[in-house]
């Protein structure tokens, strides 16, 4: 991995006495090489590079008995930093139903996380209601249905031929009749360059203002992933990520291109298929999956 | 290439940021690049545009190299493969669309008998082209369903079965085991029907496609690859290296969520685009 790489272009370094700042710049091009291995966006890495030069040029890394291992040291945690302070937690309104609004590329698993987060909910002791508003694709409403069965909480639907704005309101109102503290929207996976489609999601969250809107994005995602993530945080604010597949062999640097360009927590990673398999996203252990 | 007007490493480099953000990969890119160089300087190139000119073209004879026509007129049987999300029970329906407004006899296989409702998907489709399809219920054998659907097809004497198959991670052993297991049985009953692979890849993902690619390969013989999701703003360029180092041809592209959005692959266009 990348361990190796550095302490392979350090090693050739070894025989000329004193390391320069000329040296271990040229050593960081392993660093560079290794994140955009890992699908970190171009303008993502150049920017991150840059940062760890800044410290690597340093006394920490010149006067170093191993500074292979003093590099890697700085980009762990400057790659933890940057994807951590991360609140693996759903911010609850104060009054009830907090609502979760869900968003997305097309195929990237928001259904399957609906499912996933209330059953998690359900075990910390919350009553959610999940909303079929995905009025496009083909049986998606009986897809939800299904995922509602198996946690057994209900599924709020008005069939495919009502505006998702108008499910939303009517989802928020029997939720409010029925005791159901959380709600969960599932929406329609689309392109962040459909005008028409981006311009129905601001209207969901003007109508039901969402306490928590969460993109869901594919570990695999390559160069793209900043596209995604800048045009659907500019057009709806979004307060966290949550980051699926990656029970994959995907080094997932889709993650640090996300944290880099939106700021913004991600907050679970999909782990599997199964309504069990979500968990809390661990900065750290993202930042050495990336490193490979 | 309009701002430079002469050839230096500046140039050299713009191409290279180019490809490494088309999802070409940097390992891909460099050798391209290394290759561009070499090439440039046997046949003296001068201006940059006529190097814009030579790179799109080694681009493109990389991915149409082998290309040969294919016979469509033998019975088929096409088993559509992928990882999750990827789009191949979308893209079935657009190919049994294509299929049968050519005149063609098109049944559809309900092999994804694992994910809520993958079934009812596949029926919605089947009912909007206007194709049977057989399936049991969920949760039954995707092997059971394949068998079934290959006797349906041989038996109603259609030109064109596609078997769907649920989405799986490449690196779930058991799953492509699976995998192998439902070819294994749609070969050994195909009879006079021919049998091929389709690997469904979607646009957005990055140099995961080719892990993807080498091993659905090596558990089926992937025969041909479906790149959906072009209609965003993912080049796809992870598929030159597939096609480089595993000669797998790119036949599809899907374009959007309606039945229609499907186009064959056209190197030239691709290429076109990934420099846009
Ligand atoms: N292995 C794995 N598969 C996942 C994970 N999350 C979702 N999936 C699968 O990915 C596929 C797509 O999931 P969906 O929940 O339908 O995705 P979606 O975003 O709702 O899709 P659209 O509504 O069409 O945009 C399904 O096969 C899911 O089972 C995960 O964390 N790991
Ligand atoms: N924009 C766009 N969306 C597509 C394209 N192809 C498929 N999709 C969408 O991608 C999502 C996933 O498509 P599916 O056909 O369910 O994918 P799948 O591979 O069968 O998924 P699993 O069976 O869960 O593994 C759906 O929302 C489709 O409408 C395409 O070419 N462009
Ligand atoms: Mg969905
Ligand atoms: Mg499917």
């Amino acid at each position: 991995g990348l361990a190796d790489k550095l302490q392979g272009a350090f090693d050739k370094l070894k025989g000329k006495g004193k390391l320069s700042e000329k040296d271990v710049k040229g050593a960081l091009r392993e660093v560079k090489l290794a994140l955009l291995e890992a699908d970190v966006n171009f303008k993502v890495v150049k920017k991150f590079v840059k940062k760890i030069e800044e410290r690597a040029v340093g006394h920490e890394v010149l006067t170093s008995l191993t500074p292979a291992q003093q590099v890697i040291k700085i980009v762990n945690e400057e790659l933890t930093e940057l994807m951590g302070g991360t609140q693996s937690k759903i911010t609850f309104a104060s009054n009830p139903p907090t609502i979760i609004m869900m968003a997305g590329l097309q195929g990237a698993g928001k259904t399957t996380t609906v499912g996933k987060l209330a059953k998690l909910l359900k075990s910390q002791g919350k009553n959610p209601l999940l909303v079929a508003a995905d009025i496009y694709r083909p049986a998606a409403i009986k897809q939800l249905q299904v995922l509602g069965e198996k946690v057994e909480q209900p599924v709020f639907t008005m069939g495919d031929k009502q505006d998702p704005v108008d499910i939303a309101k009517a989802a928020i109102s029997h939720a409010e009749s029925n005791g159901n503290d959380v709600v969960i929207i599932d929406t329609a996976g689309r392109l962040h360059i459909d005008e028409a489609l981006m311009d129905e999601l601001k209207n969901v969250k003007k109508a039901v203002k969402p306490h928590e809107i969460l993109l869901v994005v594919d570990s695999m995602t390559g160069q793209d992933a900043v596209n995604v993530a800048e045009n659907f945080d500019q057009a709806l604010g979004v307060d966290g990520v949550v980051l699926t597949k990656l029970d994959g062999d995907a080094r997932g640097g889709a993650a640090l291109s996300i944290s880099s360009v939106t700021g913004k927590p991600i907050k679970f990673g999909g782990f599997g298929e199964k309504l069990e398999d979500l968990r809390e996203f661990h900065p750290d252990r993202m930042a050495s999956r990336i490193l490979g | 290439f309009s701002k430079f007007t002469s050839i230096d490493e500046e140039l050299f480099e713009e191409l290279e940021e180019i490809l490494i953000q088309a999802d070409v990969g940097v390992h891909t890119t460099m050798n391209l690049v290394d290759d561009l160089r070499e090439k440039a300087k046997e046949e003296n190139i001068k201006e940059p545009k006529d190097l814009n000119e030579l790179f799109k073209n080694q681009l493109i004879e990389i991915l149409s190299q082998g290309e040969e026509k294919e016979d469509s007129e033998q019975p088929t049987i096409l088993m559509v493969v992928g990882v999750n999300g990827a789009g191949k029970t979308t893209t079935i329906g657009k190919i049994a669309q294509r299929t049968k407004e050519a005149g063609m006899k098109v049944l559809l296989g309900a092999g994804d008998t694992f994910r809520a409702a993958a079934i009812d998907q596949l029926k919605v489709w089947g009912s909007r082209v206007g194709v049977d399809i057989i399936a049991h219920q969920e949760g039954a054998d995707s092997a059971a369903v394949a068998y079934d659907a290959v006797q349906a097809a041989k038996s109603r004497g259609v030109d064109l079965l596609i078997v769907d198959t649920a989405g799986r991670l490449h690196t779930q052993s058991n799953l492509m085991q699976e995998l192998e297991k439902v070819k294994r049985v749609i070969t050994r009953e195909a009879g006079e029907m021919r049998v091929e692979v389709l690997l469904v890849l979607d646009a957005t993902t990055g140099q995961n496609a080719v892990n993807q690619a080498k091993l659905f390969n090596d558990a089926v013989a992937i025969d041909g690859i479906a790149l959906t999701k072009l209609d965003g703003t993912a080049k796809g360029g992870v598929v030159i290296a597939i096609k480089e180092e595993l000669g797998i041809p790119i036949k599809l592209i899907g374009v959007g969520e309606s039945a229609e959005d499907l186009q064959d692959f056209e190197a030239e266009s691709f290429i076109e685009a990934l420099f846009n």
